[in-house]
């Protein structure tokens, strides 16, 4: 049975995809088969692994409306062991289109329930909010990966997104932990950077991962590669953290 | 009649509040009368400017679903000429609960139908979505500015919020036009920032400020302090690229 994690944040460009897409590569390339879910209208996971949406099939607007299964959604990228299901701009209405249905939050979930899937590891990238498309990622999910940028009003919605996973735990899926939050964009020439860390570490204490994601422009130029910072530039040091990182993760599938 | 301004771009991070709490001050600093409103369930604005979210009486959830006149959400800040109308978590359900009724994009301008506001300019900085709060928005402002991060994925989703502001312009609002896109986060150091800022300059030409923001350090410290850049470190990059943006925006006043 795949580990589902879903990587959110309602708060903007902390992250979450550059997080969701570096984490899935370094999996994949420690040997895990993977799958990253792209639920964000955006689409930004799907064009930074040079993924074409407009030539998928299916994505993850029919999976999510039932409309297709999974495994018919899914798109090889270039990467061995990391496939990916696309976004649709159609995931934008999805808040509108679920308000008049019968349990809205459990659409992803019966998706996923309907087959069995061959992955490891099975990550969904979340839009910045905390609608629809979020809580069926949480409900769907096994853990809850958290990317906070070390910056003053990224703590401040920290402890609205802890609310939205405990009412998601409370309500709809009892399963749901928190697998961890990631320091990123860490900028050590600023004080700031070192007081958020600091805040964070004292509020959330080991749940937050000891490997820190430096803010390192080769991270940045890796999407309008079409790839994920490992292949870009795998000794940057952006890449070297996320490798990090996935260590650290691995050593959490022992404890599961 | 106020100039109503909301300030747009569903990628996440990009300074849309930023932009919007530091043109307002200098705006309300230039002598005009401005009155800034957070969209935003994430309350970063409100945060920015020192108000709390908690003590507000009537806030933008009240005023959007009709329950509060705008006048009476209103706050002073401790600046001159400048007031909020504080967010709410509240907003957060926006979508779903407007789902059900009639002409949904429409709520906050019908607030702003219902009585005349003696300001010179109304900012409404919105949340990192295409979603009902975007939509009410777009259709209540006379134009929009876009923050764009001087970042690859930032580009990407550039033509995606064009067809909202021009589908807004052609079924709900026909008095809404660009007001301009603001380049953010420029840095200097990459090669990167460049590149971008010339590919916005070479697609959307004169729609692009001149003023371009630079990445700052201290525009990113200023929000621990309840503070806008202006007031935080006047003499900073930050700071007087604001000022310079707001100079440009007085002189659009006289093509109106
Ligand atoms: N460690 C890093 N160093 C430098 N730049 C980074 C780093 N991580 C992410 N970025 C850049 O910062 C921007 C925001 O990152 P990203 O898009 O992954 O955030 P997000 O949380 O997914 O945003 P959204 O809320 O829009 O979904 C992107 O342009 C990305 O390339
Ligand atoms: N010119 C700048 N230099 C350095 N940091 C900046 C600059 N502008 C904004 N920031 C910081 O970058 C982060 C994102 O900015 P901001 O919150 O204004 O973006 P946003 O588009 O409003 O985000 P959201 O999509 O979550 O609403 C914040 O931590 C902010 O302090
Ligand atoms: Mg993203
Ligand atoms: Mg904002």
């Amino acid at each position: 049975k795949p580990y589902i994690i879903a990587v959110s944040n309602q708060k903007g460009g902390v992250g979450k995809t550059t997080t969701a897409i570096n984490v899935a590569t370094a999996l994949a390339a420690a040997g895990r088969k993977v799958l990253l879910i792209d639920l964000d209208p955006q689409g930004n996971a799907t064009v930074s692994l040079g993924v074409s949406r407009v030539k998928a099939a299916r994505n993850a607007y029919d999976v999510m409306m039932g409309d297709a299964t999974i495994s018919s959604a899914i798109i090889w990228t270039k990467i061995p062991n990391l496939s990916v299901i696309a976004a649709s701009k159609d995931l934008a209405g999805v808040d509108f289109e679920l308000a008049q249905k019968k349990n809205p939050q459990f659409y992803l979930k019966k998706a996923f329930d309907q087959e069995s899937l061959a992955y490891d590891y099975i990550f969904i990238d979340c839009p910045p909010s905390v609608g629809m498309l979020t809580v069926n990622a949480l409900v769907a999910a096994r853990g809850v990966m958290i990317p906070v940028q070390c910056e003053y009003l990224a703590l401040e919605g920290l402890a609205d997104l802890m609310k939205t996973v405990e009412l998601v735990h409370r309500n709809f899926n009892h399963d749901l932990i928190i697998q961890g939050l990631v320091l990123t964009m860490y900028d050590g020439r600023t004080g700031l950077s070192e007081v958020v860390a600091q805040d964070v570490r004292s509020y959330f204490g080991d749940k937050v991962y000891k490997t820190v994601i430096p803010r390192n422009v080769r991270v940045s130029e890796a999407p309008s590669h079409g790839k994920p910072i490992l292949l870009y530039d795998f000794k940057s040091r952006g890449s070297q953290a996320y490798i990090g990182l996935a260590a650290e993760i691995l050593k959490q599938e022992v404890k599961k």
